[in-house]
């Protein structure tokens, strides 16, 4: 999950922003 | 009225109309003004499009029925290893009514010549065989979104820890194909499995697109956001 956080971010919170 | 009911079209099937809900606005690449027209500039435009394309696909998924009942670490692999057959044939769909064009995006399309110039012959006339290849089959917007959503769904990555929940998903949207063919199409029996059929090369194709991106990357020439550079790793 650390090498791919933003996808997890992404998929968890939905949000788009601040990328 | 038994007249009038036989000409009424059949209604259409709900998966389809919630996956062309679904379909995300249009992209536009806005190439950097600032740098000179040649391929640092489509290279780099096109890297910007492709991550903001990611960002849009993630979206995309999520509003796919059942995509979100798998589970994160699920939703991660799937995603991983099809986000750029899901871009590839975007691309595909918007290039259909240009010939011998590809739309990258609306307001960077290239021809032959475009995209020798830009580098992007290679990768371009890799795109135009998958676009053929949909042309020839005169491709509706409503199997174009069934397609997507199996391709994504259609996933082999080794990850997946829960693969029957994957096989219901694309059970589903198998069946939503099926389903609308048979009541759209049923002049055209085998019409459902030559749309399957084309996924083989759209994985090929994807793959020509990996090469060529993962390429840019170990040239270091042209900026990559974190997200592409993210899923093109997971993709190595």
């Amino acid at each position: 999950t650390e090498r791919h956080k933003i996808l997890h971010r992404l998929l968890q919170e939905g949000s788009p922003s601040d990328i | 009225i038994a007249t009038a009911t036989s000409k009424k079209p059949a209604p259409i099937n709900p998966m389809v109309s919630h996956l062309l809900v679904a379909e995300p606005e249009k992209l536009y690449a806005m190439p950097d003004p600032a740098l000179p027209d040649g391929p640092l500039r489509a290279t780099s435009a096109l890297c910007d499009l492709a991550d903001r394309e990611i960002v849009v696909i993630i979206g995309w998924a999520k509003n796919i029925p059942g995509f979100p009942a798998l589970s994160l670490a699920d939703q991660m692999s799937v995603l991983q290893s099809a986000w750029l057959e899901v871009l590839v044939l975007g691309v595909a769909w918007r290039s259909l009514p240009c010939e011998d064009e590809v739309v990258f995006a609306e307001d960077f399309a290239l021809d032959e010549e475009g995209a020798r110039a830009a580098g992007l012959w290679e990768l371009s006339a890799a795109l135009l065989q998958l676009v053929r290849k949909y042309r020839a089959l005169r491709l509706e917007r409503e199997e174009y979104v069934l397609l997507k959503a199996l391709a994504l769904a259609n996933s082999d990555s080794v990850h997946i820890e829960d693969m029957a929940a994957v096989q219901r998903l694309r059970d589903v949207l198998h069946e939503a194909l099926l389903e609308y063919e048979g009541s759209r199409r049923p002049e055209e029996p085998r019409r459902a499995g030559k749309l399957l059929l084309t996924l083989p090369l759209l994985r090929q194709t994807a793959a020509r697109a990996l090469h060529h991106f993962y390429g840019i990357k170990l040239g270091g020439k042209v900026p990559m956001h974190k997200l592409f550079l993210e899923m093109l790793e997971a993709m190595m």
